[in-house]
This record gives C-alpha cells, sequence and structure tokens, in this order.
C-alpha cells in the first residue's frame, strides 16, 4: 500500500506543472525510498527524471513498489480542485487501477476526495550513467528563465557558451541577434542570487528554444537552476525541492 | 540552424 502525505498540495501541484506540457504519460514508481518518475518527450530530445525523496513528505509509506501510471492532464484536472494549502495525501493499493486523492483543509475541517483512473503505459527506461560535464553554472532560475524567454523571440536555437569567467547566451535570427553575458558574482546576504560557475573546459552549445522553453516552467519549484554542461553528452538543468529534484537532460543541436 | 540530437545517440535504452 501506497500512503504519501504532502504537507502543501501547492508543492505537487507546481512539481506536476513543471513539465506536463512535455510529456503526457508518466508512471511514477513509489518505494520506500520516496517517489521517482523518468519520461522522454515525443520527439526524444528531453528527458524529464523526477525524485521526490520520503523526507519531502510529511507522512510516507510505500510497502512495496508500486507503479502509477497517469495521463498528466487527468492528473493535473484533479489536483487543480485543492487548495494550495491544502494537505494533499496520494492513497493507492499494491496493484492500482486507480489513486485515491485526498485534499485536507485542516483549519475548515473540509476532506475533498478524488479518485483517478490509472493507465498501463509501456516505456523503455533510458539509462543515465554518471556522465562528465565540463562546465557548471548555477544561477537565480528567475534570470534563466528571463533570459530563455528574450532570446526565443529571436531564434530557435539559443547558444551557451561559458569560459572561465563569463556565461553568454545569444540568438540569432531573421530579426537580428541578442546576446546577454553574465559573471559569476556571489551576494552574501542572499546567496540564491549568485552566480556560480566551474569549469574545466569550455564549452559552446546551441539548444533548441522550444526544449528551453518547456525547461523554464521548473522555475517555480527552485530559486536557483543548476545547468551542468559536455560537448559531450546531452546538457543536464536541475532544480532542486526540498527533499529532492526535477531534472531535465536536453539532447544538443549540432552543426552539420 | 543546427541539426536537433536526440537522446537516443548519448543513452541507453533499458
Amino acid at each position: 500500500m501506497l500512503e504519501a502525505k504532502f504537507t502543501e498540495a501547492g508543492l505537487f501541484k507546481r512539481i506536476i506543472d513543471s513539465f506536463r506540457d512535455c510529456v503526457q504519460l508518466i508512471n511514477f514508481n513509489c518505494s520506500e525510498k520516496g517517489i521517482a518518475a523518468q519520461a522522454v518527450d515525443d520527439s526524444r530530445v528531453l528527458l524529464v527524471s523526477l525524485s521526490i525523496n520520503v523526507e519531502a513528505f510529511e507522512e510516507f509509506r510505500a510497502d512495496r513498489n508500486i507503479v502509477l501510471g497517469c495521463d498528466l492532464t487527468n492528473l493535473s484536472k484533479i489536483l487543480r480542485c485543492g487548495n494550495n494549502s491544502d494537505n494533499l495525501t496520494l492513497i493507492a493499493e499494491d496493484s492500482p487501477d486507480s489513486i485515491l486523492i485526498l485534499f485536507e483543509d485542516t483549519k475548515r475541517d473540509r476532506v475533498s476526495e478524488y479518485s483517478l483512473k490509472l493507465m498501463e503505459i509501456e516505456t523503455d527506461f533510458l539509462e543515465i550513467s554518471d556522465m562528465k560535464y565540463e562546465s557548471y553554472i548555477t544561477m537565480p532560475s528567475a534570470d534563466f528563465a528571463k533570459t530563455v524567454r528574450d532570446l526565443s523571440q529571436l531564434s530557435d536555437s539559443i547558444n551557451i557558451l561559458v569560459t572561465k569567467d563569463t556565461i553568454k547566451f545569444a540568438a540569432e535570427g531573421d530579426i537580428g541577434s541578442g546576446s546577454i553575458v553574465v559573471k559569476p558574482f556571489t551576494d552574501l546576504d542572499h546567496p540564491e542570487n549568485s552566480i556560480k560557475v566551474t569549469i574545466e573546459k569550455p564549452v559552446d552549445l546551441r539548444f533548441g528554444a522550444k526544449y528551453l522553453n518547456d525547461i523554464i516552467k521548473g522555475a517555480s519549484l527552485s530559486d536557483t537552476i543548476t545547468i551542468k554542461l559536455s560537448e559531450e553528452a546531452p546538457a543536464l538543468f536541475q532544480f532542486d525541492i526540498s527533499s529532492g529534484n526535477l531534472q531535465f537532460y536536453l539532447a544538443p543541436k549540432f552543426d552539420e | 540552424v543546427g541539426v536537433q540530437k536526440r537522446l537516443d545517440s548519448f543513452f541507453k535504452v533499458q
């Protein structure tokens, strides 16, 4: 049996909203470690990987491994029925064909209960071995989101160039071109505003703006984003939650 | 501009 209680429904809602536009169907794998999920978008360019550790829940119990196959459009319809401040509990039997979603407004003693039909989703699992990256960036997620939104107006591709003391985002299209350069700095009073760059080797990569626009939806989960880049591997964009994270792996574009 | 790579060329499918 699975019983997973979030103190605030808003957290689970924000997690689901962060990737429901790029993947439709996903298996949530529940185990004693928490809830994990992985899905690839239809074009097989963007991979979403979610892990919510046990510590992120107010209460968590999974007697055995339970798979919840969900259509995210339907799941978010139900999640919208609860208030962000409600307690949210997911309840499922060991081999469930539906899941119970419980919202509790503890102040008003109001309980609402929904049942969502589950699906059998057959997916191949991509094995991500420990990859070696050449550049690491940590920056405010809101800054990254604005950068992506601004530059996507110019082109369907955005370049990210990282050197020792500069990160340059650039786009070039029919109407013109644009670039945004940021430099590492430390804000001691507000560490979340800091920009950190660690590089072993400079990188110059190009990504589809469409996918970066999917990724920045995760900005509501965390004040910061960590980006790991390599010329040889898909880039990793990571948003940390209280205990766990949401990761997007994005395959780059290459010149012919 | 540029050719979009797929994840399959980097990751093993299980």
